[in-house]
């Protein structure tokens, strides 16, 4: 997994 | 999406509302930092490069709205309010924050990739943006009703970020050391605002 969920805020 | 996070977010999208509100109503940008607004129009551009990677619709489309609403904000007062503002109350130096984020966010980071670093890079810039307008605030010693709202409801939304960030600990064990530190810096500066303000 390149880019976990971790971005998924603003 | 819990309901802090939920909130918080809302709070964002009042804060923004209030200062366009502000300057088209008494169409004037005094007592508002071109240099914070500037700052916060480069953390949305460099954090949501990662625009066309889908997320939600709520997501895109709320980035959208953040990196059109501070270029917007940047246009009001550079262009069609620009005679009412006044540069000599806008002194916070910018590059040294630029400066130092963008270090950090080389020295710190998850991975070492163009998009990574510029997202580090937005949130340690997002955490300090405010100073500029902090310090214009420190100077002319008086802010605007208005002013205080909007600097109210962007408090509010870091605040309740935190308590997201808590919520989604336990709920979902998520964990962002990054955002956490930078986030937790960024609401003491405003705690600091709130301190002063109702000291006054």
């Amino acid at each position: 997994e390149e880019t976990p969920a971790k971005h998924d805020e603003l | 999406m819990n309901f802090f996070r939920l909130t918080a977010d809302l709070m964002h999208l009042m804060s923004i509302f209030v200062l366009l509100l502000k300057i088209q109503k008494t169409r004037s940008c005094s007592g508002i930092s071109f240099k914070t607004q500037l700052l916060y129009a480069v953390v949305f551009v460099t954090r949501y490069l990662d625009l066309p990677k889908w997320i939600s619709l709520y997501n895109t489309l709320m980035k959208i709205f953040f990196i059109a609403t501070s270029i917007y904000i940047l246009y009001l007062m550079k262009v069609k309010f620009r005679a009412t503002y006044d540069p000599s109350q806008d002194t916070f130096r910018i590059e040294f924050l630029l400066g130092a984020c963008l270090l950090l966010a080389l020295v710190f980071n998850y991975s070492f990739s163009f998009i990574e670093v510029l997202w580090t890079f937005s949130i340690y810039l997002e955490a300090v943006a405010i100073l500029p307008q902090l310090f214009m605030l420190s100077r002319t010693g008086e802010a605007e009703t208005i002013t205080t709202h909007y600097l109210f409801a962007l408090g509010a939304y870091r605040g309740l970020y935190l308590l997201n960030w808590i919520w989604r600990f336990y709920t979902e064990n998520y964990a962002d050391l990054i955002v956490w530190i930078a986030g937790a810096i960024q609401t003491a500066l405003y705690s600091d605002f709130f301190y002063i303000y109702y000291k006054k």
